[in-house]
This record gives structure tokens, sequence and C-alpha cells, in this order.
């Protein structure tokens, strides 16, 4: 399972660089559409949870980030290869849909269901 | 400006994400006459039993589509009365070359009463379209197992099969005419009726139900349809064929 804001428990301990804050993981973040300046094209909702992924890879890639053979490698020949080639970055794995009530251009109202708007998970990739 | 997307981010980049795409087609700040009354209490209704106060779609929705489009008339044409009978003509533009969205289903919700000053009508909407079969739905109140956001005042019939036999999948863009029709009831008729103050939007409009087909479009967020998607990527292949 990937590291949720919903299962803290899954999350993997972190035991390196003793870092334990700083390793990659799923932020709560809130913005209003007011905020984006779309409120006066988006209807509903009012508020957005995209959350966002911030944190460090690690050098070795914990099990419960669902991190791909390439990221794994990707940071071994960081770690013992290359320095000029990065560490894999935190990004979001699983989303969410949302549904929104906009106004589109010619003033129809559309109701619409729209896949990956909120991170629900984080990797490292 | 502050919350708009750089002029940069906005360039005229076919890999641009599409929610980008839908920001740079967003109505301008200038749109100040949003849709009121009865459409929009409507949508709010028919959003608010289809998805959280977060946003987030509810697991048991009855909506039944991945999208919902309120389609309101762009002209009207008042036609003169004949004895009782006040009758509107309403044309509705159907963009029908929005490839990766299947049409599931199509209604009209109109008026069928109308409880003015001094004028109670009670009105049908007939379409233009030959051989083309209605079918009233059942209120809410009457035992539909779907929840329906309408008022009393209000009915909806089904129109798929005329949209989908005649109208739909049409080259270029076609126009749904309905007929508005409004009988002045008894006792009624000595006085002039006039449709003034009713905006089209007041007495119908067009909902089209829609499910995507293909997998890529729904991964692009906010795409404003796939009628303008499509015309970007041809606009874009013409220019590169050029």
């Amino acid at each position: 399972q990937a590291c949720s804001i919903e299962s803290d428990a899954s999350c993997p301990s972190q035991e390196h660089d003793g870092s334990v804050n700083n390793q990659c993981s799923l932020h709560p973040y809130k913005v209003s559409f007011h905020q984006l300046g779309w409120d006066h094209w988006i209807i509903a909702p009012r508020l957005y949870t995209p959350n966002y992924c911030k944190g460090i890879c690690t050098r070795v890639l914990p099990y419960g980030l669902n991190s791909p053979n390439h990221a794994i490698i990707q940071s071994l020949v960081n770690e013992l290869v290359n320095h000029s080639v990065p560490q894999p970055s935190c990004v979001p794995y699983n989303f969410l849909p949302m549904s929104i009530l906009l106004i589109e251009t010619n003033g129809s109202i559309l109701y619409k269901e729209y896949e990956g708007m909120i991170a629900q998970s984080c990797t490292c990739r | 400006k502050p919350g708009w997307p750089s002029t940069a981010l906005l360039a005229d980049d076919p890999t641009l994400p599409s929610i980008l795409d839908l920001a740079k087609e967003a109505p301008g700040k200038e749109m100040k006459q949003w849709p009121q009354g009865y459409p929009l209490r409507y949508m709010l209704k028919l959003y608010h039993r289809s998805a959280d106060p977060h946003g987030h779609p509810r697991e048991n929705r009855t909506i039944g589509a991945k999208m919902v489009r309120l389609v309101k008339p762009s002209a009207n044409t008042v036609r003169p009365p004949r004895g009782s009978w006040h009758v509107q003509t309403l044309d509705f533009p159907l963009a029908s070359n929005q490839v990766a969205y299947e049409l599931i289903r199509a209604t009209v919700v109109y008026r069928h009463q109308l409880h003015l000053v001094n004028y109670h009508l009670s009105c049908h909407v007939e379409t233009w379209v030959p051989k083309c079969r209605t079918k009233h739905l059942p209120s809410s109140k009457s035992g539909s197992s779907k929840p329906s956001p309408m008022s009393k005042a209000w009915t909806e019939i089904d129109i798929t099969h005329c949209i989908q036999q005649k109208l739909w999948n049409r080259k270029g863009r076609s126009v749904l005419r309905l007929r508005f029709m409004c009988q002045q009831q008894k006792g009624n008729e000595t006085r002039e009726f006039r449709w003034h103050g009713m905006t089209s939007l007041d007495v119908a409009f067009l909902l089209l139900y829609f499910n995507d087909t293909d997998d890529r479009v729904q991964g692009k967020l906010l795409a404003r349809g796939q009628e303008e998607l499509t015309d970007r990527e041809s606009s874009f292949l013409m220019r590169s064929v050029r």
C-alpha cells in the first residue's frame, strides 16, 4: 500500500539519515477557486483539496512507496555512480476524482467528474 | 495576474495540460451574467446529490453519467397568438462532434405551468424533428426510483431517441428546435398575454448526459469538451502539415 493520509499506519518508518519528518509523504492542502481566480466560472465546490507530495526520496526507497524499479536504480546511480543524476522525485501516486459544476464560455452549465484531481498517496520515481 | 496561469504557460502548445487549456478558454471576467433562476438551482441540486461538499463523487449517486451539460436556448422566436394559444420556438445548439463522449441521454426540462400575475397557462413542448418519439419522465414525487431535482411547476421529457437518431453525429453544428406552446386557462382569454420579462431560460432548457469513451480523455482534466479539443488538434495538425 502506498503511504496515504487515510492510513498513516501504513507509512514506512524512517530509518535513514534521521530525516523522519522530511521523507516523501502526502501533505494535506486546501485552496479556494477564488484564490486561483477561477471563481467566476466554477460554481461548486468552492474549496479544492489537491494535497501535495513533498519530502526526500532516501537512498533506500521504502517498500511502501511503490517505487518502480527505475527509481530504485536511479537512486543507486545517484549514490554510487554519478551524483549529477538526481535522486528520484517525490510525486503523487494515486489520485481521486472530483466533481465540478462550472459555467462554460457559451453560458451552458456543466457538471463533470474529473479524474486525477486529488492526490491520495505519494511515491518516489 | 494573480490566480491566472502566465501567458507563457498558455502558449499555443498542444501538449499543454488541459487544465490550462480550460483556463485559456474560461469565460472572461467581464462575464458577469451567470445563469440565474431555476436552471442554476436545478444543476446545483443535481451537483449536491452527486457529490459531497468537498466535491468527492458520492458512491451512491444516481446521475448515471460522468458529465451533464445544461444547454440554454440560443434563440427564441415568439409567434403571434392563435386564440388562447401562445407559442415560442426555441433553438438549442448541439455540438455533436464530441468523439470522446458518448451521448447517453437527452431530456428537455420545461415549465408546464406558468402562473403569472394575471395569467395561468398550461404548457407543453413539441419537437420539430419528424417521427420523434418523446417520453414524459415521472417526477420524483410520483414514485420514480431515481431522485430528480425537479420542482412541481416543471416537467421533463426524454428526447434521447430524437437526438440520437436525427441530430447527433451530424457533421458540423446542428440545432434542436422546439415549439413551446402555452394555452391560457379559461377565464383569462380576454387579457392580452405577452412574454415580456421572461427569458427563454425561464421556460425550457436541454440536458445532455455523457459518458466518456476514451481513457486518455478521462485523464485530461477539465478539457472543455472534445469539440474544442478536436478543433485545436485539427488546427495544430494543419499547421504541421503546412
